[in-house]
């Protein structure tokens, strides 16, 4: 999965992928102060071309606000809320608005989700189909938190650690190995790493072709950026 | 939205679809309330689809107590009167299409903390009979659960109503109750008004279930093989749709480009329609099919027989077909009208058939006369008004106004064949439309002193379950307008039929004001004949375009109507420069163009009466998703 972090002070945008073998369970946000949690299990593909390396993907992701007593689990297939003691289930061809007291949800039929913890956060799952008799590849999901400034500063997870305040310095831009895409040295949390310019794509509006979002690409799973390593994140459990 | 608290915020309290239907011409009114429940000011979305053939008459919106008019205004001087507007391009057009049969119409509007607006738009068109029935079509589709919601149709039919049906494409069984259908002699009323609770897509949902058609089918009665006659405030509607007559022997030519750009669906999708066609052909017609890339193959060297052998050796030929080479349009057209002038001249056709061309095709011309406009008048002057040519023009890339010229110049009528799954239904049916002749070279008959500005009153053919209507002024006494006359060729000879109507049965026809309003004769005569001038403006010649032109933008002037010549200026309450809109009335050959990925969803996304919250922030989003 790609990664993309705005860092809205300096007008740019940062980014990096996480490979890792398919069904492992990735902490991507982790909130102790409102008590929300969202982890994500990857996928791979059916089955693997063997000239290419290995491709994974989000497949499920869970999401957990402990103080509304509330789970969500989203899956290519169904999406599944638990509030309390109730329980609903609905599927991507579903068009659903609900709103109960401190949470809103919105399915639009096999495009997105969107849900809304109180006047706090917003999360967007959007629903990637693949043609069914696709050789290789499946469908799978995104994920895209809104208003992230609103979850507290305590929040960390392979994406909520970025949530807020970060700053960079880029220099020593330099031709690297792909001439349209130079690399440059980057000081971040007080590391000094190549990145190279490049760009990853933002499916929210346009679910087939993505807008482009041009970014500095930092190698290697994010390792000098993120805090710790990627595998760091990992967890035994979707809740 | 994709902003859910957006849907709570903003609140449809009230949405009323009206209709009114008096002698097939309907008046349309949706009315919306909606009231901003949240304590900043939100943007609120007024979506509404309406047919492509209706022409907008009003829109207001009151927005805390003060009333915003759209305006009917020239286009030419709308556009350059608010050249700000227009210089944003599309995004100040107010009417998009909108699918095969509808256009929609947007306006948004910023509204106040916990203020309302009312939005109501009102348009009108004449409902056209096909295949022995009028279509009512509303399109329903809110984004939320409505408290008041509320569909009423009343039709009235001086005639009688033969029938009545309403349907909606969302009606589920529960629902199906809920519509309640009136119908007397003359009067029908449909009404649907889901609570709340029945519009809910589930028990918990804030979503509705009513997304689709609402669609009311009927027909009246023909007791007078003359047709109907009404008569109020000075004007005169007549309708001639006689049944009971024996079908013409028809003379068909089909002319199928076979080119390189029908490879694919589009050549399978003709071919089906092509097999579909040739098995409902009639025994008693003639028919020919000639094929064509960068040349022209003849099936057959001249028009023969439906026999059932020679059906079944057309549809081998069909099944031949394969995708090839450039479409020499020209060089086809030329063949099938030599086709049809050689068998006039050996007389192997039946008497008092008809003959007529019906071309597919999905292109440019790419080879041999490539010059459209030569393309044209070489088919205008080889057909010499002898057939009518019919042009069906496949996909969205499609030069419409070259096939409608075409079309139009030989008294026959150019359709779109959308791209879809359905596209060889589309072709089959409009075969169909043409497939029963039952009259040619029909002519109706007023006297001269009795009645003024006629709209058309001749005509090439008449099909069976179709309706010829013909509107004017009644300058002399009313009474002489009865006395009129249809001239015609009908299958057994000559047809001469005379207005057999007593005068006194007028008396009674409207005495029900209720059911209609009063001025629908003259509104109906006033949309027939713009849309008939319109017509003229694409196959007139320069001085008859600029007169047609001329008198068809007075009269959408005079009667409010936003027609291709004039826009409707719609003035939002706020202080911005984008606070003035116009909604344009598009024509086929405008809106093509195969809906965008983002405009489908829009689409699929938009109700009757839609609102949603646009943020104007765009805050950072930290996201994760696929390569």
């Amino acid at each position: 999965p790609h990664f993309i972090i705005p860092v809205p002070k300096q007008n740019d945008t940062i980014c990096f992928n996480v490979d890792e073998r398919p069904g492992v369970i990735f902490n991507l946000v982790r909130d102790p102060l409102t008590g929300i949690t969202v982890n994500g299990q990857t996928i791979g593909d059916k089955k693997i071309d063997p000239n290419k390396k290995l491709n994974t993907y989000f497949g499920r992701f869970g999401i957990v606000n402990e103080k509304l007593g509330l789970k969500l689990e989203v899956t290519t297939r169904s999406i599944e809320i638990t509030s309390g003691k109730e329980k609903m289930a609905f599927t991507w061809s579903d068009t659903v608005s609900m709103k109960q007291r401190s949470f809103a949800l919105q399915i639009n039929k096999e495009r997105n989700l969107v849900v809304m913890m109180g006047d706090s956060v917003q999360f967007v799952i959007v629903l990637h189909r693949v043609w069914k008799d696709h050789p290789f590849h499946q469908d799978y999901l995104g994920f895209y938190t809104i208003d992230s400034h609103r979850l507290s500063s305590k929040t960390h997870g392979l994406l909520g650690q970025f949530y807020h305040d970060l700053s960079f310095e880029v220099g020593e831009i330099h031709q690297g190995t792909d001439p349209e895409k130079p690399d440059a040295m980057m000081m971040i949390k007080g590391q000094e790493l190549t990145v190279t310019r490049g760009w990853q794509r933002d499916y929210r509006e346009d679910i087939k072709h993505g807008v482009q979002v041009p970014c500095w690409f930092v190698h290697h799973n994010g390792t000098g950026l993120i805090d710790g390593v990627h595998s760091d994140y990992i967890v035994s459990g979707i809740f | 939205s994709s902003d859910p608290q957006a849907v709570f915020d903003i609140e449809i309290y009230s949405l009323k679809v009206d209709c009114k239907v008096t002698s097939r011409f309907a008046r349309s009114v949706i009315t919306s309330r909606v009231v901003n429940r949240a304590n900043v000011s939100r943007e609120v979305f007024f979506d509404v689809d309406l047919p492509k053939t209706a022409f907008i008459t009003n829109f207001s919106m009151v927005i805390d107590g003060l009333t915003y008019v759209g305006v009917v205004k020239e286009k030419a001087a709308a556009k350059k009167q608010y050249q700000q507007a227009v210089s944003q391009g599309q995004t100040a057009g107010l009417v998009k299409a909108s699918g095969r049969k509808m256009e929609k119409f947007t306006v948004s509007v910023n509204i106040a903390a916990t203020k309302k607006v009312t939005f109501e738009l009102t348009y009108e068109e004449l409902l056209k009979r096909n295949q022995g029935q009028y279509e009512l079509l509303i399109r329903v589709k809110p984004k939320q659960i409505v408290q008041h919601f509320e569909i009423n149709v009343d039709i009235y039919e001086p005639q009688g109503i033969r029938f009545l049906d309403a349907h909606g494409t969302f009606v589920t069984n529960d629902l199906t109750q809920l519509i309640e259908k009136t119908v007397t002699e003359t009067k029908g009323h449909v009404s649907f008004s889901p609570t709340v609770d029945q519009q809910r897509s589930c028990p918990l949902c804030q979503t509705s279930t009513i997304d689709g058609d609402f669609v009311i089918n009927y027909d009246v009665n023909w007791d007078t093989p003359a047709g109907d006659i009404q008569i109020l405030n000075g004007y005169f509607v007549h309708y001639f749709a006689p049944t009971n007559l024996k079908r013409l022997p028809k003379n068909v030519v089909f002319v199928i480009d076979q080119s390189t750009s029908m490879m694919g669906t589009r050549i399978k999708q003709t071919k089906e329609a092509m097999l579909a066609i040739l098995a409902d052909i009639h025994p008693d017609d003639h028919f020919s099919i000639i094929s064509f890339d960068s040349t022209v193959t003849k099936w057959k060297p001249s028009i023969i027989e439906a026999t059932a052998e020679n059906i079944e050796a057309a549809k081998q030929y069909v099944n031949s077909l394969y995708a090839r080479g450039w479409t020499n349009i020209n060089d086809a057209l030329l063949e099938a009208i030599s086709m049809l002038d050689e068998a006039m001249k050996q007389h192997t056709l039946t008497e008092h058939s008809i003959s007529l061309i019906i071309l597919l095709s999905d292109g440019d011309p790419t080879k041999g006369e490539t010059n459209r406009a030569q393309i044209q008048s070489n088919v205008k002057n080889g057909i010499g008004g002898k057939y009518p040519l019919y042009c069906l023009g496949f996909g969205y890339d499609l030069d419409y106004s070259f096939i409608e010229k075409m079309a139009l110049e030989n008294h026959g009528v150019a359709r779109r064949i959308y791209e879809d799954s359905d596209s060889a239904l589309q072709m089959q049916g409009f075969y169909d439309e043409v497939a029963s002749p039952l009259l040619s070279q029909i002519e109706l008959k007023y006297p001269e002193n009795g009645v003024a500005d006629l709209t058309e009153r001749s005509f090439q053919q008449y099909y069976n379950g179709s309706e010829i209507v013909v509107a004017g002024r009644v300058t002399g006494n009313e009474l002489d307008a009865y006395n009129m006359e249809v001239i015609a060729k009908g299958a057994e000879g000559d047809l001469f039929l005379k207005n057999q109507r007593k005068e006194q049965d007028q008396e009674k026809t409207f005495e029900d004001p209720q059911y209609i309003f009063g001025e629908y004769t003259e509104r109906l005569w006033a949309y027939l004949t713009i849309q008939q001038l319109l017509s003229k403006r694409v196959s007139g010649t320069p001085e008859e375009k600029a007169n047609n032109t001329a008198r068809a933008l007075e009269l959408s002037l005079k009667y409010n109507f936003v027609t291709p010549l004039t826009s409707m200026v719609v003035t939002k309450p706020e202080d911005t420069l984008d606070s003035t809109m116009l909604a344009d009335k598009l024509t086929e050959a405008e809106s093509r163009g195969p809906p965008q990925d983002g405009q489908a969803h829009r689409v699929s996304s938009s109700p009757q009466s839609n609102y949603h919250y646009a943020s104007r922030y765009i805050p950072p989003v930290t996201s994760v998703d696929g390569d």
